[in-house]
């Protein structure tokens, strides 16, 4: 989902 | 990464810094909100659980690291080191009611049930208005020093940069983050007035008064 790829912001 | 991440999170580091030097240096921390600090020490603490069992990248996790063991520091400088110069009479915002509303709202509200992601979800929610305490704490006393103004000014602004690296991905990886980018947008409106005050005046020299 969407949040996976915003996993790798701090 | 994006330029825009990397200069937010450049910013973010920045502002971290001038906060710890400006406590430091001056030995005092007036004019510091310790209640802003704590939420800050619970939203990485919440939010970077994931450094025991996800590697991203060594950048990733030295600036967690980084993030956390700042943020604790400000807090020992704070409340033990420097106690005595911390403004305990305006430095009174009820942080229950930041951080209750921002738990609720997160076990609503996700994009999935599961804890890690719970805490995720809650320490967006709580950093879109952690920096409340202190803009209460600088409407009270009427005014900052001007070094604590610029740590403000890198703060607000490492969010503002975040919401330019969501519109990329957006166009350029094709995917964005609703809960991140409403809750960034929340926190970057809440510097809005003080961005205001500090382009008219303190870039000017002035110190940052706040209409009484």
């Amino acid at each position: 989902g969407t949040r996976e790829k915003s996993k790798d912001e701090l | 990464m994006n330029i825009f991440r990397l200069l937010g999170d450049l910013s973010h580091l920045l502002a971290i810094i001038i906060l710890l030097v400006k406590i430091w240096k001056t030995r005092s921390c007036a004019g510091i909100s310790g209640k802003s600090q704590i939420l800050f020490a619970v939203v990485y603490t919440s939010r970077y659980l994931d450094l025991i069992n996800a590697f991203i990248s060594p950048y990733n996790t030295i600036m967690k690291i980084v993030f956390l063991a700042a943020s604790y520091g400000t807090i020992y400088l704070m409340y033990m080191k420097f106690k005595a110069t911390y403004d305990v009479n305006h430095d009174t915002f009820r942080i229950e009611f930041l951080i209750a509303p921002a738990a609720v709202l997160a076990l609503i509200v996700n994009h999935a049930f599961e804890p890690l992601e719970i805490l995720w979800t809650f320490s967006i929610y709580l950093e879109s208005v952690a920096i409340l305490p202190q803009l209460f704490l600088v409407s009270k006393t009427g005014e900052a020093e001007s070094i604590t103004s610029h740590y403000l000014f890198m703060l607000g602004s490492y969010r503002a940069l975040y919401i330019f690296n969501w519109i990329y991905r957006y166009y350029a990886e094709n995917h964005y983050d609703l809960i991140a980018i409403v809750a960034g947008i929340v926190q970057t409106v809440l510097y809005c007035d003080f961005f205001y005050l500090y382009i008219t005046k303190v870039l000017k020299g002035k110190k940052l008064q706040l209409p009484a």
